[in-house]
């Protein structure tokens, strides 16, 4: 259960302060759907930053489960996003002298789990994104779609409870796009939360709740039936 | 007039070959609208980085107007790159310390234009992609797709006779996408030869050429009406 109120982010440019996020509220219900679109440049990214614990509004306030995360320390953040939180990054932020297969058994090396653990794990999520051949190639010996693709392995490595995927499909063809919606809603139907923002119309109406941003705004909120 | 003959280009992992491009021909004429599709790793970048002289082919030759550009030296590829192509990358390249105007004014001040012709025609194409008000903002202050905005005007403001485009609407919108388009089409109608690599279906059937890769080789190439 996440709970945004009154959310806030200002950046200062030149004399000119720019609302990247105002005013927003919005509650998300543990295991739910949830798209956002929006134009380019509106705040999608800047509100999932947000929700992922990876960036701190100047105002307003963010509960996930009843736990106030403003007023928690940077060490408690950083546990509760490791223990709780996948991201799938806009930019994919691998490590580049990292190849594939250490890119996505990262999460679970921090976490102390065992060598085979890491290796089931990983050769698991790289065999439903498709990449099981590529595991020893370096990001610098990987297509942009196998880029992301491995950012969404390293996402999901650890089945975390909560999954940001910040538009998961940009770099990927129709096949490929399709065969990533079916692992994330696989996911959800096992009962992890999924906030997808989105540029595809596609992805975003199979979502069951639908949210639009305009300008910092949540503009739009609705809940669909299914698919 | 472009022509590719025998194109090959192969990566030793380990002990197999990975054949990113095989024995690959194809012509393009001057002013021709070229879409590229493909599966996520079937060679669609290799293939535009060999177009823009950003890559050399492990065996075969590429000949614009006549020129054997596999017989230049790294010199003599440099200028005529720097001359005629402009390239859109997928990961876009920007260049962190600069702010937008200057990552888009660079090929300007390479090419030793002065400040006045340097303002008018970066702040014509910020325009274009809709982005003047951000040009004073540095890569990391920018969304995904303001990035992606960026790196088209950069690749655009010098109107290069041929203009190579990977995946220029992934992190966009479709009204973004579509004022992006008209702007690539644009200048297409003005005679600069267009290459799109794209996943976007809609996009890859707006031009009059259309190719279609899988597994490093060119499986369809067809000539259509226009739109
Ligand atoms: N550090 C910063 N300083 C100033 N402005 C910023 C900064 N970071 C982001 N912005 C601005 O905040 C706005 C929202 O950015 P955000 O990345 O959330 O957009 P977005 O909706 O994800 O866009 P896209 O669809 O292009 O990815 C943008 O207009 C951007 O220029
Ligand atoms: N330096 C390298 N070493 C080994 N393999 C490589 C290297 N660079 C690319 N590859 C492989 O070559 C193939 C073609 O890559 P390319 O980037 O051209 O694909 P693409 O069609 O652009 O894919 P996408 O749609 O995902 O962007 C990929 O399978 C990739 O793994
Ligand atoms: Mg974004
Ligand atoms: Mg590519």
């Amino acid at each position: 259960m996440i709970q945004l109120r009154g959310l806030n982010k200002t950046y200062q440019m030149g004399g000119q302060p720019l609302h990247a996020l105002r005013d927003l509220d919005m509650d998300i219900q543990t295991g739910e759907y949830v798209s956002v679109m929006g134009p380019s440049g509106s705040g999608k990214s800047t509100l999932l930053n947000m929700l992922g614990l990876l960036d701190r509004p100047d105002s307003g306030s963010y509960h996930i489960n009843g736990i106030a995360t403003e007023q928690l320390v940077e060490e408690q953040r950083a546990a509760l996003r490791r223990d709780n939180i996948g991201f799938i990054f806009q930019a994919f932020h691998l490590i580049g002298r990292l190849n594939a297969f250490e890119n996505v058994e990262l999460p679970m090396v921090l976490a102390g789990e065992t060598t085979r653990a890491r290796r089931e794990a990983v050769e698991h999520v790289l065999q439903l994104v498709g990449l099981l051949d590529r595991k020893h190639h370096r990001p610098g010996q990987l297509s942009g779609g196998q880029l992301q693709r491995v950012a969404i392995a390293r996402a999901i490595v650890m089945k975390p409870r909560i999954l940001l995927a910040d538009e998961p499909t940009g770099n990927l063809d129709q096949s490929s796009g399709r065969d990533i919606v079916n692992v994330l809603e696989n996911l959800n139907s096992e009962g992890i939360t999924l906030v997808v923002v989105t540029h595809d119309g596609n992805l975003g109406q199979r979502a069951q709740r639908r949210v639009r941003m305009v300008d910092g705004q949540i503009v739009e909120d609705e809940r669909h039936a299914p698919g």
